[in-house]
């Protein structure tokens, strides 16, 4: 597990927080960010999962979604829940927060009676987050799926219609591109752009203060 | 001012930004 953004070789940060890169940029994120970040961060959720780690704590905040120079995407414990927090979210709610986060981040700077116009298919992935369906177990986070990577599945062919995994999410992020196996490549170097983007972006300002 | 790179509508009542913000 990843700890808090540690400064590299250089002095610059190994990873910044969405909250971070709205503040920094002042604009909303675009649409492939959206699904990279959204792909990413249910990817390291899941992958959390098979290590049979403990499931994520409350996910509230930007601030808690980092986004790491080569790319990966972390989720942390939102501000004030130590290490002994226990009161962990089950695998639907996380993924109903992300899709929160994730409308927030694309809405961000709108005013209150605006609207951006999303295309279909992230509307539909935002919309299908935030209505998910609570799976056999419940609070597990989905330990019981211990297969790899979504790309291997058999049934990815098929169309996700109610979300109740970290999974399915994927599943629909990869059905966004062309071929679905570029999926973890892809969204990966969405995230890392989006990184090297905001950092080339910040030293630009530094220098001018 | 740059030219926004997507479109903005008026909010609707039955859009996702009125649903999420029920949330």
């Amino acid at each position: 597990e990843r700890g808090p953004a540690a400064a590299g070789g250089s002095g610059q940060p190994e990873a910044l927080s969405l909250e971070e890169i709205l503040r920094l940029y002042n604009q909303p994120i675009n649409e492939e960010q959206a699904w990279a970040v959204c792909y990413q961060c249910c990817g390291a959720l899941r992958a959390r999962a098979r290590r049979r780690q403990p499931p994520a704590a409350g996910l509230q905040a930007p601030a808690q979604l980092r986004i790491w120079r080569d790319g990966a995407v972390s989720l942390e414990p939102a501000a004030g829940s130590g290490k002994l927090e226990h009161s962990y979210s089950s695998e639907t709610e996380i993924i109903e927060s992300l899709g929160i986060i994730i409308y927030k981040a694309l809405d961000y700077g709108l005013k209150e009676n605006e609207e951006r116009e999303l295309s279909p298919p992230l509307e539909r992935l935002i919309d299908h987050m935030t209505n998910t369906v609570e799976a056999d177990g419940g609070k597990d986070e989905g330990y019981e799926a211990l297969d790899e990577g979504v790309e291997e599945d058999d049934e990815d062919e098929k169309e996700v219609e109610v979300i109740h995994s970290y999974k399915d999410v994927m599943k629909l992020c990869a059905a966004h591109l062309p071929t679905r196996s570029e999926a973890p490549n892809h969204y990966q170097a969405v995230c890392r752009a989006l990184f090297a983007e905001t950092m080339e972006l910040y030293t630009f300002l530094a220098k001018i203060k | 001012k740059g030219k926004s790179l997507y479109n903005i509508k008026p909010k609707h009542d039955s859009g996702i930004k009125a649903k999420i913000s029920m949330k």
